[in-house]
């Protein structure tokens, strides 16, 4: 199984 | 006070019913531009973002920046009662509103108004940059739909691979495997325009663009942007007035 990545692992908090 | 009419209530009832499964709070984030909803899922595996244009509406009024905390599930409660042609006026006060009033208007004769109560909702917005895509594909919203519902039975996983011969949807699961192979087409029916820089192939959770598809009413054509190593971009535009642009990470290789 290929792990899920995280929104917030590629955009930043403004 | 924030005052704004949507003639087509429709199209907000439309935009409630296609976000709701992903997102249970959210705020409208009102501005002179702009109503605006920012949000991740729960699990923050995913991002959506829609904007409707101050001019989708008529008499919209925003005096000052406002953002309206909704639970969408009550939202699309009282949208239920709705008309298909009825418009929708949105009403608030400026400085910390308890409710958002809600007026429905059909034929002359009925007015239905209602009031939802409002919360607090803290969210951390997101920087999204506006950066080009790799590939960008344009297919009818429909077939997207029935791809993603049919690959779904095989498997979790969806490889999305853009190339030269097209756009390939493939999923590997137990009881087999399968493969939709979606090329270029100038027929007016089902029109497909594939823009290409460099071949691009990623892995998404089928669970996820399935939630996606429930935009499928608001537009006829849906735009798939995908670049390397990011997040794809599904995004069903709203006639010249906005869109509902669904973000999801990839499923990244071990």
């Amino acid at each position: 199984r290929k792990p899920q990545a995280r929104m917030d692992s590629f955009f930043a908090v403004k | 006070m924030f005052e704004a009419q949507l003639v087509e209530g429709k199209t907000f009832k439309a935009i409630i019913e296609a976000i709701k499964d992903l997102v249970v709070d959210c705020n409208l984030d009102c501005s002179e531009e702009e109503v605006a909803i920012q949000s991740m899922d729960s699990a923050h595996v995913s991002l959506v973002a829609v904007r409707l244009s101050a001019s989708a509406f008529s008499n919209y009024r925003c005096d000052r920046p406002n953002s309206l905390g909704i639970n969408t599930a009550n939202m699309s409660k009282i949208l239920k009662m709705l008309g298909k042609d009825d418009s929708i006026t949105f009403k608030a006060e400026d400085e910390s509103p308890d409710s958002l009033t809600m007026l429905f208007e059909g034929g002359k004769s009925t007015i239905a108004d209602f009031e939802l109560k409002l919360m607090d909702i803290e969210t951390e917005q997101l920087g999204i940059p506006d950066t080009p895509y790799q590939c960008t594909i344009q297919m009818r919203a429909d077939e997207f739909q029935r791809i993603v519902r049919d690959l779904q039975v095989l498997g979790d996983t969806c490889t999305i691979s853009c190339g030269k011969e097209g756009v390939r949807f493939s999923v590997t699961g137990a009881i087999g495997n399968g493969n939709i192979l979606v090329r270029s087409s100038d027929e007016d029916k089902d029109k497909v325009t594939i823009n290409m820089e460099e071949p691009v192939e990623l892995n998404f959770a089928l669970r996820y663009l399935n939630f996606f598809t429930k935009a499928t009413p608001l537009a006829e054509n849906v735009v798939i942007s995908m670049s390397p190593d990011v997040p794809v971009v599904v995004e069903y535009p709203i006639e010249e007035f906005g869109h509902v642009k669904f973000y999801l990470a990839p499923k990244i290789e071990e």
